[in-house]
């Protein structure tokens, strides 16, 4: 369902050029269930942007579903975006003047849904996270580890067919982490792909999969027999 | 050092109240390294806060260093700040339009220090975090991970004598994380008093002193015999 080739992404700042990803080479199929782990600055966001059609690559092959969107337009990126993946960012990008619940719903208001459906599914994505009671608020009135989760609510809202996850529990006590990773093991069991980045060990050892990343290569693939 | 006697944060949001802090009572001495731990939502950056002089309860009292600053006005708290405290931030509040270099001198231009040392003691503090050659790139151009180190280098810059780290490693790999707790503890060794937040079991084990909140309220605060 994802299939990279020979990715490769360079910035160049002034003089400097950095090699974020440096000879991608990436398979990942229908229903599958991966952790990418690495060092800060190993290249995990950047693989994860490209793999969520949010960039392109400088040189290389990204397959998404049979589509080539190595060198898509932003229109034809956001189109694969709003019809098969939903994004966590490691960011969390929400938008401080909207309430929770808008700021959910927005995934819903690209793909053209009814007001009533919409409102309906935010609030149970928002339920599903454990933030019912804060619908009304605005980000700016949450802790960080609130908004994380309603970014991962809002992702989660169009029943996306791939979960593209950065770092979603980072800010997150280990018991509303753990319940995060149950959603997400519960979402793959029902047929979704889900590719989540992590810089911890122990999330990494309980994904099926397990891919790790240093300086921009990946330098192990496997799957994990007891996961 | 640092005293906050009976005190309590509540913010009203339209009908609904929410009560972050529940009645705390908390002394600090000079030199102490804690470590504040609690779920998600359970009030530490809002206490921390109220510790880095960035805000005031709502009632109770905050002695810093003798300061009463319980309802110290907005320059008043600013003083407090810029001459003793180092802070970071849980969401690292770094100036985008600025360079890295540019960022963490920013808290010795309001301590008034010459431009030639401003850059000398920047480019150490950056040097520290091991990003000396990032010092010329934005934010914007540096992982999640790197932005946070930028965000510990700028609150150690200007050598404050209390510093407080909202989840300073909560996005670093265990290496580069051990790395900054290192940091911390050598500077506990030379005498700073340090109080970090995180959610992760393992770092608060770590600390001399384990202080637990949930709910806004303190459970427990104890001495780690091993630590
Ligand atoms: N827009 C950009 N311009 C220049 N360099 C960039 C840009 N974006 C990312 N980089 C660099 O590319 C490298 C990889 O960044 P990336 O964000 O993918 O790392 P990461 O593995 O997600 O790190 P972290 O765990 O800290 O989040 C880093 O060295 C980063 O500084
Ligand atoms: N400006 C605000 N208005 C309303 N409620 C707020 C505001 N700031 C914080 N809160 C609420 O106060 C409570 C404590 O927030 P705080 O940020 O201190 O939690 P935290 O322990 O740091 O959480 P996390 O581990 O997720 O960062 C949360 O329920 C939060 O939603
Ligand atoms: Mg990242
Ligand atoms: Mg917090």
């Amino acid at each position: 369902i994802i299939e990279l080739t020979d990715v490769f992404k360079r910035y160049r700042v002034g003089e400097q050029e950095i090699v974020a990803l440096n000879g991608i080479n990436l398979s990942i199929d229908q229903g599958e269930y991966a952790a990418i782990i690495g060092p800060s600055g190993s290249g995990k966001s950047t693989l994860m942007h490209l793999l969520g059609c949010l960039d392109t690559p400088t040189s290389g092959r990204v397959l998404i579903q049979g589509n080539d969107v190595s060198t898509a337009d932003a229109n034809r990126l956001s189109e694969m975006r709003n019809s098969h993946i939903g994004f966590v960012f490691q960011s969390f990008n929400l938008l401080p003047k909207l309430s929770v619940l808008q700021n959910v719903e927005l995934p819903m208001i690209y793909a053209g849904v009814s007001s009533r459906e919409r409102r309906e599914r935010a609030l149970a994505s928002i339920e599903r996270v454990g933030l019912a009671d804060r619908a009304g608020n605005t980000p700016l009135q949450l802790s960080g580890g609130q908004m994380q989760r309603v970014a991962i609510a809002r992702a989660l809202v169009n029943s996306p067919r791939i979960i593209f996850a950065d770092e979603p529990t980072g800010n997150l006590d280990s018991k509303t982490g753990a319940a995060i990773l149950a959603l997400f093991r519960e979402l793959s069991q029902q047929g979704s792909t889900i590719v989540l980045v992590t810089h911890d060990d122990k999330i990494a050892a309980q994904t099926p999969r397990r891919i790790e990343i240093k300086d921009g290569r990946i330098v192990q693939d496997f799957f994990n027999p007891d996961a």
